[in-house]
């Protein structure tokens, strides 16, 4: 799976996600990537990219959940991002991307590597993987 | 010593601040993320467009979502032919009053907008080949980037409600 989230220097916020799916899936099984909030997911307040095993990320609806925890419990994406990722869904399942209207970026993951870069307007950039 | 990379994009005095034409290309960022993972779809080493990994029977499914901060959204399931799923999900979102197109019905809108698609076996590389081996040999549904089974670890039996221990 790849994905892509952004916020503009106008504050629009967008994600995008592609995938082939699971190895040896089923032929006909839908993943959590095209369902909007489970995969990717975009509000007002952030944009959200998940990947890893879609059947948890469809249960768990992780990219609204992310946007939900911080328009409920005022908190920002980071620990918004982070509560989800740690306390939302299986371990060794899921890694997302997020950011916000503000320009924050997170990307936590609970597996044991996620291919991750990001780069801010600030000139903060990162890449990594595990 | 183990394993060590470097790399660099030339040297010389570089101005410090690049003209903001360069550095800022005036894009908004549903344009911007549909072309980095329209990037990534064409990079053989992801699991998205070319690349994908295989049912288990060998094929291609591909899908793909976009949506922006005011939820205007588009997906695509099922795509067996299009060379990159996200532009065709952001036509879903553009071009149609749904949300969401699959399999046939998706394809056909493919061919109707005039997008870019290929014969199937494009999207088929040898590694995915092999991966598809190694978790029909293990008898479990996988994520792409899981270990091949070692000798003496067991055939896994897939758990009931779909959830694979070891995917």
């Amino acid at each position: 799976t790849v994905g892509c989230v952004a916020v503009d220097s106008l504050g629009n916020l967008a994600s995008a996600t592609s995938t082939g799916g699971l190895v040896n899936k089923m032929v006909g099984r839908i993943g959590d990537t095209p369902i909007i909030g489970a995969g990717t997911y975009a509000n007002s307040l952030c944009a959200v990219s998940a990947t890893g095993k879609g059947e948890a990320i469809i249960r768990g609806t992780v990219a609204r959940d992310v946007a939900a925890v911080m328009e409920f419990k005022y908190v920002s994406l980071k620990e918004a991002a982070a509560y989800v990722v740690e306390e939302g869904t299986p371990k060794g399942n899921v890694g997302l991307v997020a950011v916000s209207a503000t320009g924050e970026v997170t990307m936590p993951f609970n597996t044991n590597g996620m291919f991750r870069a990001c780069a801010t307007e600030d000139g903060y950039s990162e890449i990594g993987i595990w | 010593m183990g394993w060590a990379i470097a790399l660099h994009g030339g040297a010389g005095d570089i101005p410090l601040s690049l003209p903001p034409s360069s550095s800022q290309s005036q894009h908004p960022a549903l344009d911007v993320v549909e072309l980095v993972v329209r990037e990534l779809e064409n990079i053989p080493h992801f699991n998205a467009g070319k690349g994908s990994v295989l049912t288990t029977q060998g094929t291609v499914e591909m899908e793909a979502c976009i949506i922006d901060g005011t939820k205007r959204c588009g997906a695509v399931s099922g795509l067996t032919t299009v060379v990159n799923p996200i532009s065709l999900a952001r036509l879903v979102m553009e071009k149609t009053p749904h949300i969401y197109l699959a399999f046939d019905g998706a394809e056909a809108f493919a061919r109707e907008q005039g997008v870019e698609t290929v014969d199937s076996s494009h999207f088929i590389t040898p590694e995915n080949v092999e991966r598809l081996k190694q978790a029909k040999e293990a008898n479990r549904v996988q994520i792409d980037y899981t270990q091949p089974l070692h000798k003496d670890e067991k055939k896994e039996t897939p758990e009931a409600d779909g959830d694979s221990k070891l995917g």
